[in-house]
Formats: structure tokens, C-alpha cells, sequence
């Protein structure tokens, strides 16, 4: 089970953004 | 998907190794913390970069910026840095 604080939350959303960054570069 | 939106994929991969960090560093929530704030460091540079765009030409952190602040925060941990390496954008 996850147990995410907000902070947590917000690396998961900057490392998701940076992975769509990277999809985008390669596509 | 389209490259404007995330995948369920990348947020899940996103999740996994945000936890697998968490529970690697249980014992130093410093270098967990250190971690998140060089994420929202970057986050928030690239923030202002779009908000100045047109301005005095500044990049914020640039992604090698990045990589090479968590390699020396994950020194010794080389799994948990290659995987890093796989949500940079031009990695």
C-alpha cells in the first residue's frame, strides 16, 4: 500500500511530467 | 497517449520509484528529502523559465543539473540512478 504525504505527490507528478517531457522528445 | 497528457504508465512508474526510493533511504529520510527537493527545485525553474520565456534567456536546472545532484546523493546506489535516468528527457 502506498502511503504518499503531499510532498510525495508532487515528486510523483514532477518525475510523470518528466517522463512525458522524455516520450515527447523521442517520438 | 497524446504527448500533451501522462500515461498510466509513466505515473505508474512514477509512483514505484518514488516508493522504492522512500523505502530504500527508511533509515536516512534526509537523502528522501534531499531527493524531493531537487525534484521541486527543477519543477519550480522550469516553472519560471515558461513564465519568462522571452526574457533574459535563462534554462533553470538543466537536466544534466539534475542528473548529476541525485547521482551524487545516490552514490553507491546505481540501480536507483539508471532508473533516475529514465524519466530524464534527454538522458
Amino acid at each position: 500500500s502506498y502511503d504518499f504525504t503531499p510532498l510525495d505527490s508532487s515528486a510523483v507528478y514532477v518525475l510523470s511530467s518528466m517522463a512525458r517531457l522524455r516520450r515527447a522528445s523521442l517520438s | 497517449p497524446p504527448a500533451s497528457e501522462t500515461s498510466p504508465v509513466e505515473f505508474d512508474s512514477a509512483i514505484s520509484y518514488v516508493n522504492k526510493i522512500k523505502n530504500r533511504f527508511l533509515d536516512h529520510p534526509e537523502i528522501y528529502r534531499a531527493f524531493l527537493e531537487i525534484l521541486h527545485t527543477y519543477q519550480k525553474e522550469q516553472l519560471e523559465v515558461k513564465e519568462s520565456r522571452g526574457g533574459r534567456g535563462s534554462s533553470g536546472m538543466t537536466e544534466d543539473e539534475v542528473f548529476s545532484k541525485v547521482a551524487s546523493l545516490f552514490k553507491g546506489q546505481e540501480d536507483l540512478l539508471a532508473e533516475f535516468g529514465q524519466f530524464l528527457p534527454d538522458a
